[in-house]
């Protein structure tokens, strides 16, 4: 039920929040950190924080969330489930990244990469539950990258919260095992409900396998949906090296005005080229160039 | 008429891909 | 492609009255530049169009379901068919040491098989008189360039161009303005400046040698 607006419309991503539990407004709170879907090729990423009194972990831990990755997609929707139950226990939150955001993000002018754009959502997570009233005494953050210089830049930017960033941070404290499974059921509900904003027809192919890129289900799915001109629909990471492959092998040519010269592998311009050996041509008119207007010559 | 250039001369599912807007 | 976008006048398109009589794109010589540049003679030839290409680097079109290359925009626009002929005219006086001849020997071009329906296009065979000096030997006409005419002529086009640009507030002034620039002064050329930049573009059209005399005219 929490999770019906996201699965209305997943490609739109967005935030999505339980209310704050009385409890976790007067008393001092952990919250845990962790995301779902870094690695595949298909899909959005999901940011979760989930949080509860301290002194409430212990029930927390009763209801299974531990160890997260040992669990059946069914059985973390059956956890998912048992959280969602637990209202006056614990709260939680999710920052849904629509794929289109990531690729977006990853290949703009002025690059934003994915650790960074990961980092920026779980400290955006963290102030949303501050905003909203929670008491959060300590926070327990999962990483991939390196974990002191993540803890350090929390910290900093948290000064009076108790910040802890490690790996696997998901098998270590039972609160990011909860927004784990927070997380991953988000994604998994995400895929399955996806809602092509491409007209695809009535038969959408879904027959995706699980979204990573050496799974050779998604690799096939890729192929079989790489239009030539227009790409992958919206569900893909452009920016993923799996897509911009098969892009550059199937698709068609496209040339920008802006594209970074750099990155042309072609020889620098010779000096030469800047001085004219032919005589000049005489010009067209001002009023034609200023509106690039040119004489045809040809069809 | 779009921004950039495409190496391609046929047919495409643009009605698919792009929604009109004024 | 077997598809190009052009914004053309209605007299560029209409519908010809026999079948042999359909709208064709052609190559002539440019009167300015010798080279061969596209033109469109409407059905029956009755008018000339030049055709021009709005062509930027990096366009495509997107033309209903399909995907288009070409990324050109073309305009097509009624051109005096005398901008042509008088090329063909000077020509001739030059070749011929200022001898009469018939038109119909002075308006070809083994280039540009096309080239004689110039002298098919409505109002030409009334208005050759503003470039040319005609004589009539029996029923036949022969016709010999006059630069005095043509430089009257062309200073007749040079005005109109000035009353366009002016009606149609097109910049000419010298000095470059942004486009976002906004002056608490109105920004007004001067007439000089209207008749330097008509006469640049007439230019666009004689040979440079007339453009010349024309600036001193």
């Amino acid at each position: 039920m929490a999770l019906a607006e996201l699965e209305r419309d997943p490609a739109g991503g967005g935030r999505f929040s339980s209310p704050v539990p009385p409890s976790c407004r007067s008393r001092p709170c952990v919250l845990g950190v962790d995301e779902a879907g870094r690695g595949p090729v298909l899909g959005p990423m999901v940011y979760a924080i989930c949080y509860c009194p301290k002194e409430q972990l212990q029930e927390l831990e009763a209801m299974g969330v531990a160890d997260s990755k040992t669990l059946s997609e069914s059985e973390r929707e059956r956890r998912f489930g048992l959280l969602e139950a637990a209202g006056e226990l614990l709260g939680w939150a999710l920052q849904v990244l629509p794929p289109q955001h990531i690729s977006a993000c990853m290949q703009q002018r002025a690059k934003y990469n994915l650790n960074e754009l990961s980092h920026d959502t779980a400290t955006e997570l963290i102030q949303h539950a501050l905003d909203n009233g929670v008491q959060v005494a300590e926070v327990f953050v999962d990483t991939v990258g390196p974990a002191e210089k993540y803890e350090a830049k929390l910290r900093g930017r948290f000064p009076g919260l108790e910040v802890t960033v490690r790996p696997k941070a998901d098998a270590l404290f039972s609160i990011v095992s909860a927004a784990s499974i927070c997380a991953k059921v988000a994604r998994d509900r995400a895929v399955k409900c996806w809602n092509f904003t491409e007209d695809l027809g009535d038969d959408i192919d879904r027959d995706y396998g699980s979204g990573y890129p050496n799974d050779p289900k998604t690799k096939e799915w890729l192929r079989r949906n790489l239009q030539p001109v227009f790409g992958f629909p919206g569900l893909v990471r452009f920016s993923w090296g799996t897509a911009q492959e098969l892009l550059r092998h199937g698709g068609v040519p496209v040339t920008w005005a802006d594209e970074d010269p750099s990155q042309d592998p072609s020889a620098p311009t010779s000096v030469l080229s800047y001085f004219s050996r032919s005589s000049p041509r005489r010009s067209p008119h001002r009023f034609f160039q200023e509106r690039s207007l040119k004489p045809v010559a040809e069809l | 008429l779009l921004p950039c250039s495409v190496r391609f001369d046929g047919a495409a599912p643009v009605k698919a891909f792009m929604r009109e807007r004024n | 492609p077997e598809q190009w976008v052009l914004i053309a006048p209605e007299a560029a398109t209409e519908p010809p009255k026999t079948p042999d009589s359909e709208p064709v794109f052609t190559k002539l010589r440019n009167p300015s530049t010798g080279e061969a540049t596209l033109y469109l003679f409407n059905s029956g030839a009755q008018q000339l169009f030049e055709v021009k290409a709005f062509h930027e680097e990096y366009h495509s079109w997107f033309i209903g379901e399909t995907v288009q290359q070409d990324g050109r925009l073309l305009f097509i626009t009624p051109m005096d068919p005398l901008f042509l002929i008088l090329y063909y005219l000077m020509k001739a006086d030059k070749e011929q040491q200022g001898k009469f001849q018939p038109l119909d020997q002075v308006v070809l071009d083994s280039e540009y098989p096309y080239c004689p329906l110039l002298l098919k296009c409505e109002g030409v065979k009334q208005s050759i008189c503003h470039i040319a000096e005609e004589k009539e030997i029996g029923s036949q006409k022969f016709h010999k360039y006059s630069q005095e005419k043509t430089l009257k002529w062309l200073k007749k086009k040079v005005n109109q161009t000035v009353k366009a640009l002016k009606s149609n507030g097109i910049c000419v002034g010298e000095r470059i303005y942004s486009s976002t620039f906004v002056s608490s002064k109105q920004i007004t050329d001067s007439e000089e400046d209207y008749v330097r930049y008509a006469h640049g573009l007439i230019s666009e059209y004689i040979t440079e040698e007339l453009s010349k005399e024309l600036s001193k005219y």
